[in-house]
């Protein structure tokens, strides 16, 4: 719950200022998600794997992760949609590890690594921040997952 | 640069002594509508300027990478529980990179617009656009930031986001003499495909215990997750699965009872 934190933090005049923040006074206090914004929200594609594809065709290192406690986009959600871009297996699937603990699974696709990470919810840096932080290591460095 | 030095931070209110820089502040991206998004930028804490930019943002829509990614995932920075101050996060993503959190679109967060009747009618398409464009100004404003390698992070409905703005990049680097040297994205718990992504979360829900097999032979019969807008009948087999079934819980962290 500590984006109640937050929703104090950032309404502070003195952090609002540090911050050069809310320099127009906007009408309207300091929220973490706009429930006015969200409820009106227009054009939405019914698909990104469309876009997907022409990522790959230009060569971006696309990596996909999954928090497996997760039940808003769960990690079965990411799985049957990765599916329908039919990629070949590069390296088939593993356990990856972190501090010789299991982080999660992986594979590597031609264009793509998908990633699971043990016992993340949605937010997964908040839930496993030093699986996280080596996943986006990993990324960076367009390394596969350690194996060990 | 005097926009930059304007918007360097000097110190947070209760933030620990820290070594790397830290900018934030407003890029206007349409100057008729008077819309401006807020970004918060902090450098990496070890040789910044040999190490790449990550554009973070969160999803929603209409959630505050602020709030989210910098205050209580990737950031160097963790709120404490009275609000008074920050404390130090060991596993930040600025140990390897320049993190560079955007709250998108105008209405975001701090992000505003003078034209009120941008809040009602956002969408993907003007979302996408208005964060190029903000990233170009950006990089007017950051001229050593130019040439870095960036990448393109973030969650959930920023599943949408971070592809749409990559493709905007790549259109733009097709016809321009700077190009962005965009190098790659990843997206965590992404909204990804209506129909795969809903098949793929009653599944989730069955197969975690989470529903009943009547549920969930209801939800599969009487859905049909290619509509945007489900029937009357579907939505009510959906409140009945989160209302009845999965009981006091947390459906972002499945096993945890949920935030009051």
């Amino acid at each position: 719950c500590t984006e109640k934190y937050a929703e104090i933090y950032y309404n502070r005049p003195d952090v609002q200022k540090a911050l050069h923040a809310n320099i127009t006074k906007i009408p309207y206090k300091w929220t973490a998600c706009s429930e006015l914004l969200n409820r009106n929200w227009k054009d939405t594609d019914v698909s990104i794997l469309p876009i997907y594809r022409e990522m790959i065709a230009g060569g971006l290192r696309i990596w996909v992760f999954s928090g497996d406690i997760d039940s808003v986009v769960p990690v079965t959600a990411t799985r049957y949609s990765l599916a329908q871009l039919k990629l070949e297996t590069k390296i088939p699937w593993y356990p990856w590890y972190v501090k010789k603990q299991v982080g999660g699974w992986t594979e590597v696709y031609e264009g793509l690594t998908f990633a699971t990470v043990r016992g993340a919810g949605h937010e997964v840096p908040l839930f496993k921040p030093r699986a996280a932080l080596l996943l986006f290591k990993s990324f960076i460095r367009g390394e596969p997952l350690p194996k060990s | 640069n005097e926009e930059e030095e304007a918007d360097r931070i000097l110190q947070l209110p209760g933030q620990p002594k820290v070594s790397f820089q830290q900018y934030s502040g407003y890029v206007t991206v349409n100057h008729v509508a008077g819309r401006a998004l807020f970004y918060w930028l902090t450098e990496a804490d070890h040789n910044p300027l040999s190490k790449p930019l990550v554009i973070w943002l969160n999803g929603g829509p209409g959630c505050s990478s602020v709030a989210y990614g910098a205050s209580e995932e990737i950031g160097p920075f963790r709120i404490n529980k009275t609000a008074s101050g920050l404390y130090y996060n060991k596993f930040s993503w600025n140990t390897v990179a320049n993190l560079l959190f955007l709250e998108t679109p105008a209405g975001v967060g701090f992000s505003y617009s003078n034209q009120s009747s941008d809040l009602f009618n956002s969408g993907d398409r003007r979302t996408a656009k208005d964060s190029l464009e903000f990233l170009l100004r950006w990089l007017d404003r950051f001229p050593r930031y130019k040439q870095r390698e960036v990448y393109i992070t973030g969650e959930s409905y920023a599943g949408h986001y971070v592809p749409q703005l990559a493709k905007e990049i790549m259109m733009y680097n097709k016809h321009s003499k700077y190009p962005i040297n965009l190098k790659g994205i990843m997206v965590g718990n992404a909204v990804t495909d209506n129909y795969y992504d809903n098949l793929g979360t009653v599944t989730y829900w069955w197969s975690h215990a989470m529903i009943s097999d009547k549920t969930y032979r209801q939800l599969i019969n009487t859905c049909d997750f290619t509509h945007q807008k489900e029937s009357n009948e579907c939505d009510s087999v959906y409140s009945y699965a989160m209302d009845q079934e999965f009981g006091n819980i947390d459906q972002y962290n499945i096993y945890a009872p949920p935030c009051n």
